[in-house]
């Protein structure tokens, strides 16, 4: 879940 | 944004330009890793293919561009303008051995079967696994410059304080990606012995050098 967030990481 | 992914980002910026500087500097990539260059060329090209596709900030934008272009910046360097320099020899890893488990890997665990997650998660596994043939390179030349050192202990500190940015997230935002987390483990493990060299050697103002 919540996979998207990781998105904002370099 | 938290501190630890803040000092995270700014370790791995330090080491590429540690590393730009080194070859710069010396005018030579001795002791360099042409493969795991590549490979880190690679992971910022497939994860970063989201920039194209979604805005997030300013920062995110700025960082990726940065670490793209210094990547293909450090290749250029090794293997067009210093060719001469590279040692070759020691720098015998065999890439394939790493790039085509991690490729099937990303097509087997992911969080979502599509073109960019598959190769988004190519490149959280790839990124694991890169430095291998650095390290291999060290234990076999039996020692590393000690402004290499430096670029690998950035290098490797990046990924321990994702970890400690990810146990943050986990409690103050509820958010958990197992494949960061598990693949930044698995990384910051790869670096553990090289650390305990770099603290008990370099520290200490010596070269780092393998015990016999």
């Amino acid at each position: 879940a919540c996979r998207k967030k990781a998105k904002d990481e370099l | 944004m938290n501190v630890f992914r803040l000092t995270g980002d700014i370790a791995h910026l330090l080491a590429i330009i540690l590393l730009l500087m080194k070859i710069w500097k010396t005018r030579s990539c001795a002791g360099v890793s042409g493969k795991s260059q590549m490979m880190f060329a690679l992971v910022f090209t497939t994860r970063y293919l989201d920039l194209i596709t979604n805005f997030i900030s300013l920062y995110n934008t700025t960082m990726k561009m940065i670490f793209i272009a210094s990547s293909y910046g450090t290749l250029y360097l090794m293997f067009l303008k210093f060719r001469a320099t590279y040692d070759s020899n020691h720098d015998t890893f065999r890439m394939e051995f790493l790039v085509v488990p991690v490729a099937g890997l990303s097509f087997l665990v992911n969080h979502d079967f599509s073109p960019l997650e598959i190769l988004w998660t190519f490149s959280i596994y790839l990124e694991s696994v890169a430095i291998l043939p650095q390290l291999f390179m060290i234990s076999k030349t039996g020692e590393a410059e000690t402004i290499t050192s430096h670029y690998l202990f950035a290098l490797g500190s990046y990924r321990a304080l994702y970890i400690l940015n990810w146990v943050y997230r986990f409690y103050f935002e509820g958010f958990f990606d197992l494949i960061a987390v598990v693949a930044g483990c698995v990384q910051t493990v790869l670096y553990c012995d090289f650390f305990y060299l770099y603290i008990t050697k370099v520290w200490k103002g010596k070269k780092l050098t393998l015990p016999a």
